[in-house]
């Protein structure tokens, strides 16, 4: 049977071949409003593509999503996949969507970590770094949410390549994190900055590399109650939310820190189900509710984004 | 393919900060093939950890004679796998 948006398996695991053919599909079912950017190329060469949905306008105002950056977070992937295809279907229906593609483009990246996510598939299902070579090592791959330029190589982090939250050589020496890094800056008018991690049901903002309050912390604190809040109101999933610093650990390098120290200031990382009877590990069937869940939390972040424009 | 016969997760319980370093001296033993899901950070956070099969005696062990409160989080975690690859291949028709 042809390969359709439409019988296209949301409620299953997906390797990188068959994730890339769903965002041609995408891209093809409606040239309008999606369309497919390869923003670079990961380590060993793999296209690094993100999805783009847009109404019109020149450089109007964004929001970024990205999921999979550790590669071995699988629900995030096909959580990923789940927004795509509400972003498809709600333009026009959704009043929430749709008012908020009116105003704003919306990056999606599914795989941010296409190297590790092969090998997961490949060779060995508990991947989580990139697959480069550390010169010197017999140890593959750099942490890709270490490896930013924001409070790189302080604590929380580690200079052994054999570690899982290895930093790398230096900041953006990753060319996953690199190509973002890139489009982030090039693009320059990104308010929203969304990555998702599994697992443990966290909503985090900055920062992880320093105990020092973001300058938003209020609104960023209060604004992640208001999205944890929509989150259980539909299986009742409980979320914990707050700093990275003082939710979880000090870790430097991440993400966020960095979108936020862009002055993204609407910069989230969450954490997906669940809080320790699969870990990442989470059953194909939790897949559908995982992506509702946290695509009302998503919607309360952009909606906020969209109505306090700055 | 690599494979995770034997291989447990386990989650640890730190009742202190002396617990949480004792944990974290296992970090490093590199041997030891630990995989830290979710690493040793303080007491009130559960550490989950992946142990190989050859490593489980030890770290259990170990554990116990801490006195560190862990349990079974995935008995199993090639079963695990092993699922996950089923439910893929069913998918195809």
């Amino acid at each position: 049977m042809p390969l359709s948006i439409e019988t296209f398996n949301y409620a299953s695991y997906h390797n990188l071949d068959e994730i890339y053919d769903f965002m041609d599909l995408l891209a093809a079912e409606k040239p309008s409003l999606v369309s497919k950017i390869q923003i670079g190329r990961s380590y060993e060469g793999r296209p690094i593509n993100i999805l783009k949905f847009s109404t019109g306008g020149v450089k109007r105002p964004a929001i970024w999503i990205d999921t999979g950056i550790h590669s071995r977070e699988w629900v995030t992937q096909a959580s990923g996949i789940v927004f795509a295809k509400k972003l498809l279907d709600g333009y026009g229906k959704d009043a929430s969507v749709t008012s908020i593609l009116d105003h704003f483009d919306i990056f999606l990246e599914i795989v941010t970590n296409p190297d590790g996510f092969a090998f997961t598939h490949s060779k060995n299902r508990m991947w989580r770094k990139t697959r480069s070579i550390n010169s010197g090592s017999s140890c593959v791959g750099v942490d890709p949410n270490r490896n930013w330029d924001a409070g790189f190589g302080v604590a929380g982090s580690s200079g052994n390549p054999c570690s899982e939250t290895y930093r790398g050589p230096r900041a953006n020496s990753e060319p996953e994190v690199k190509a973002i890094v890139d489009f982030v800056k090039s693009h320059g008018n990104i308010k929203a900055f969304v990555s998702i991690h599994s697992y443990s049901q966290l909503l985090l903002y900055p920062f992880g590399y320093t105990s020092k309050k973001a300058a938003d912390a209020q609104e960023l604190d209060a604004l992640a109650k208001k999205a944890v809040d929509a989150l259980s109101s539909l299986h009742g999933t409980q979320y914990k939310y707050g700093s990275i610093i003082t939710t979880i650990y000090q870790a430097s390098g991440g993400t966020i820190d960095w979108t936020y120290e862009q002055g993204i200031k609407y910069s989230y990382t969450f954490e997906l189900r669940d809080t320790g009877r699969y870990g990442f590990m989470l059953p194909a069937s939790q897949i559908i509710p995982t992506a509702e869940e946290t695509w009302l939390a998503l919607k309360v972040i952009m909606e906020h984004t969209r109505d306090h424009p700055y | 393919t690599e494979n995770f016969v034997g291989h447990q997760v386990l989650r640890i319980s730190a009742a202190d900060e002396a617990q949480v370093d004792k944990v974290k001296d296992l970090e490093e033993l590199e041997d030891l093939q630990l995989d830290f899901w979710r690493a040793p950070v303080h007491p009130e956070l559960p550490i989950d950890v992946r142990v190989p099969f050859a490593s489980l005696q030890g770290v259990k062990v170990y554990l116990e004679s801490h006195d560190i409160d862990y349990s079974i989080m995935i008995e199993d975690l090639q079963e695990l796998v092993d699922e996950e690859q089923l439910h893929m291949s069913r998918r195809h028709f």
